[in-house]
């Protein structure tokens, strides 16, 4: 851009004019919060949002929705009790100097209407991996140095699950730290999935191809914008 | 012997209408919304005396009267925004994330001397 356009948008805390190469729809939490702030009730006092998210109630003055750029370790036709298997990596080079990381909040996103009569209430496994170590191409995930953070079951009528990662998105701050998560979902545990015929196991598994996608919501302060707001004040 | 030229009150320092429309600009391409807002500007004169409804800080007053006194040497107050409020602005980044970003200092509700 010109010298004048680089100097608004270096106030706007931008380095350059971004120029995006394939956007996705916006994410309804932002359309909400956007429009609420747009068009607030009749009588709402302004709230003072130079510091803080009243709407997800933490500190903060920026929301990003990172798009997920992990790529499918396996999907498809079942080889074993796993349906799905998915790195996941969100890119935190956007962040800035001096932002502070409030909150990151995980969201799998299923979709509603592909609900699987086939899966009649079949109970899903999830877990959900930190990745500690680069792994080889041809590797499977049961070979990685992996943290497990969260196991839980499911049953595929819930649209989305959502999923605290604020302390381990912290961390992603530094990019030799961030190796990304591994998701995997299985038809129960290895035993039960074992005890399924293999053509009953493949029923359930397509049902989860209704898995959308996933994205991380995360909130951070500008320290620079908030002193700046208080000093004023 | 002040110097003194009236001032009609159309010509007074107060807020007038902008609308910054995003794509006048050329940001169409990455902001989401709003498409623009209403930022306004200020314009006018600040002239002696000044009154209550300029919003005029002390320092104003004492340089309208050196002004006053001295016109070619010493210019009048500027007329200046006072109380602006924010925006929040959605939209994309480099890496196609959304992005909701609140900016203070956007809009311009009452202007001063």
């Amino acid at each position: 851009g010109s010298p004048p356009e680089t100097s608004l948008l270096k106030s706007l805390g931008l380095s350059a004019k971004p120029t995006p190469a394939a956007p996705a729809p916006v994410p309804s939490v932002l359309w909400r919060i956007f429009q609420g702030r747009a068009l607030p009730a009749p009588g709402d006092r302004a709230p003072d949002r130079a510091c803080r998210v009243e709407e997800l109630n933490v500190p903060g003055n920026i929301i990003r929705v990172f798009a997920d750029q992990g790529h499918f370790i396996h999907s498809g036709e079942p080889k074993t009790f796993l349906c799905l298997e998915k790195r996941l990596y969100f890119n935190f080079s956007v962040l800035e100097e001096g932002e502070q990381l409030t909150m990151a909040q995980l969201e799998i996103n299923f979709s509603h209407n592909s609900y699987h009569t086939s899966s009649g209430g079949q109970v899903f496994e999830l877990r959900l991996y930190q990745a500690l170590q680069m792994s080889l191409r041809g590797m499977s995930s049961h070979t990685y140095n992996h943290k497990l953070l969260v196991a839980q079951s499911f049953v595929q009528l819930h649209k989305s699950l959502l999923f605290n990662l604020t302390e381990v998105a912290k961390g992603w701050r530094t990019p030799s730290k961030n190796l990304g998560l591994i998701l995997e979902i299985s038809v129960g545990s290895r035993d039960s999935a074992e005890a399924l015929p293999p053509r009953r196991l493949q029923n359930l598994c397509a049902s989860i191809d209704s898995f959308l996608d996933t994205s991380l919501l995360v909130v951070s302060l500008n320290q620079k914008q908030c002193q700046a707001s208080r000093k004023r004040r | 012997s002040s110097y003194y030229t009236p001032v009609t009150p159309s010509n007074l320092c107060k807020p007038r209408r902008l609308y910054i429309s995003f794509s006048d600009v050329g940001w169409e391409n990455w902001i989401i919304a709003p498409q623009g807002y209403m930022a306004n500007y200020c314009l006018g004169e600040c002239p002696f005396p000044l009154t209550a409804e300029l919003n005029s800080t002390n320092h104003a007053i004492l340089q309208t009267m050196v002004h006053s006194l001295d016109p070619e040497g010493t210019p009048q107050p500027c007329c200046v925004p006072v109380r602006l409020s924010p925006i929040s602005i959605l939209y994309y980044d480099n890496q196609d994330n959304v992005v909701l970003r609140h900016y203070e200092d956007m809009v311009v509700d009452e202007c001063g001397c």
